[in-house]
């Protein structure tokens, strides 16, 4: 058995001016989360690695670069599980986390509970020491373009988001 | 959305998936990422799944589940990350993508969506694509 590591970015339309720099994200999380398993890491380990650096990369919508709410806010969801014990762990709607995987995984380690939510979810972190960040560092350019263009009356977010069949 | 699976060295598997969601979402809207079965499942008597697409349908038809009962079923990964999304599709009109490993090791990167940008590194090789059917390599 060999060990391995698979990453993806979001299943829709990548754009041309941002297929290079995409290709370039989902290698270097790859390499990231190999390297936790070439050094005797977990998977739990590796895939929290590997997802931890897609969302600092501001070309992919989750952390840095997450899409913005009807209201130009950025609410991000996570989930972990390993499969050892089927230990899972899960937040929903957090703000101002620069990594919500990482909190997931806390959720996983630290409580009896499968998924916590919004401000339950940043009393957590708090509680825990995770440091909060401004949401403008969460927001990019391209996210507050597509955002503006959405709004128009007869947009079509998912459209927009996912594009056509392969 | 971004995820990822991993198997170790003692054939453990796990999968992580993190979103910001759907564009303009309504304030609250929580999409499948942080159901379990759903955005992500792991299981180490059949694999692990992380999942991409249109949220609504991906929890209509717990496409991380589905795909894992599929395997537990005789089905390959490729195979069964194929019949998952093509139910999806068909059931519910859903476009999306998955990676999927199984506790050997063999692995999947598969969508029913134009594009997803992907990448595995097993054996000191990386593989990695962007549109169906791409498989380039690089040593590592």
């Amino acid at each position: 058995m060999l060990p391995v590591v698979v990453v993806h970015g979001g299943a829709g339309h990548v754009p041309r001016t941002r297929a290079e720099q995409s290709l370039s994200g989902v290698c270097s999380a790859a390499r990231g989360g190999y390297a936790v398993l070439r050094g005797g890491g977990s998977s739990m380990d590796a895939v929290v690695e590997a997802v931890r650096i897609l969302e600092n990369d501001p070309h992919f919508n989750a952390g840095c670069g997450s899409v913005l709410n009807v209201r130009g806010d950025v609410e991000m969801d996570a989930i972990v599980m390993d499969g050892r014990t089927l230990s899972s762990g899960a937040v929903s709607a957090v703000r101002n986390i620069a990594n919500p995987v990482q909190l997931a995984r806390l959720v996983m380690d630290k409580t009896s509970h499968a998924c916590l939510t919004a401000g339950g979810a940043q009393q957590f972190a708090r509680s825990l020491g995770v440091p909060e960040v401004p949401q403008e560092s969460l927001i990019t350019e391209y996210s507050r373009m597509r955002w503006k263009k959405n709004l128009a009356p007869d947009a079509n977010p998912v459209e927009c988001q996912m594009g056509k069949m392969g | 959305t971004v995820g990822a699976v991993a198997v170790d060295r003692e054939g453990n598997v796990a999968c992580a998936t993190s979103t910001g969601g759907m564009l303009n979402k309504m304030e609250g809207r929580v999409g499948d990422t942080p159901c379990i079965g759903s955005g992500g499942y792991a299981d180490n008597q059949s694999g692990a799944v992380s999942t991409t697409g249109v949220g609504e349908a991906i929890m209509k038809v717990t496409l991380a589940r589905l795909i894992l009962f599929h395997m537990e079923q005789g089905q390959s990964v490729e195979a069964a990350s194929d019949l998952g999304l093509a139910h999806m599709k068909s059931r519910v009109g859903g476009l999306g993508g998955v990676v999927t490993v199984d506790p050997q090791g063999r692995w999947a990167a598969r969508f029913n969506s134009l594009q997803m940008a992907w990448a595995a590194g097993q054996n000191g090789t990386l593989h990695y694509g962007l549109y169906a059917g791409e498989d380039f390599t690089q040593s590592m």
